[in-house]
């Protein structure tokens, strides 16, 4: 449902 | 050889957020003092005043969006925060991002002239006619105007704002006691920072929780009120992370 938000709290670089 | 002040946790802590703080804030702290933002002129005014409505919504979208990008990495960058459940790391940037970008807002609002950086100049309310959104526009710029009077230093506004994200009373919380424990520690920092700088008065001068509740509200309310207006262009043109947080 969040699929943005899961991408960005997963990615790793800054 | 650390400083006697670093040592104590609640100053580490306070270091820490600072630094996320500095690192995720646009425009930079470094950029803000004696500042030399031009103010737009007449002409630029009036030509986004002409935007079609769904295009100044449009672009308006995107700067909120990366605003929010970069409060994403801030809340990463916060000690604790990527410790809590993935749920609750969602939970809390939906409810509090906004928040956050809103605050911030006010390190680049300039109290003589009344107007705030946008992309790239000062700009005053009235350049977003447009957006057909009057009440919302003059809200978040009285909001900008008390927070700016406050002259909150970049330490206040990283805890200030670290604690609006790390909210143990937001609704849907899954592990609620491990977020009021981190809430606890920024409340800790907070308070021992007031304390050393004798800034204890800016508690109550805060704008309350329900009142930047409020705005958020206002925020979502327009977006559904655009929606109706121009069907189909949120879903088309928005940015995906707008759509997911307003939408």
């Amino acid at each position: 449902k969040h699929r943005i938000l899961h991408k960005l709290l997963q990615n790793g670089n800054s | 050889a650390c400083p006697q002040a670093l040592r104590v946790p609640s100053e580490l802590l306070t270091q820490s957020v600072l630094l996320s703080h500095r690192a995720t804030c646009h425009p930079r702290a470094e950029d803000l003092q004696g500042h030399r933002w031009a103010t737009f002129s007449r002409e630029e005014i009036c030509a986004y005043q002409s935007q079609p409505t769904a295009e100044m919504w449009q672009r308006c979208a995107r700067r909120v969006t990366e605003a929010i990008e970069r409060v994403v990495e801030f809340a990463k960058r916060l000690r604790g925060f990527l410790e809590l459940s993935q749920h609750d790391q969602i939970v809390l940037l939906k409810a509090g991002a906004m928040e956050v970008v809103l605050v911030r807002m006010c390190r680049a609002f300039d109290a003589a002239t009344r107007t705030v950086l946008f992309e790239g100049k000062l700009a005053g309310p009235e350049l977003f006619r447009s957006l057909g959104c009057p009440e919302l526009v003059a809200s978040i710029f009285d909001l900008a105007q008390g927070l700016s009077a406050l002259r909150c230093s970049e330490s206040e506004l990283g805890l200030l704002s670290a604690l609006l994200l790390v909210n143990a009373g937001r609704p849907w919380l899954q592990d609620r006691p491990r977020v009021a424990r981190l809430q606890g520690h920024l409340d800790v920092a907070f308070r021992v920072l007031l304390r050393r700088t004798r800034r204890e008065g800016l508690l109550a001068r805060l704008p309350s929780p329900g009142r930047l509740r409020a705005l958020c509200s206002q925020h979502l309310e327009q977006v559904q009120a655009f929606r109706r207006l121009h069907p189909g262009v949120v879903s088309a043109a928005f940015p995906p992370l707008y759509r997911e947080l307003f939408a």
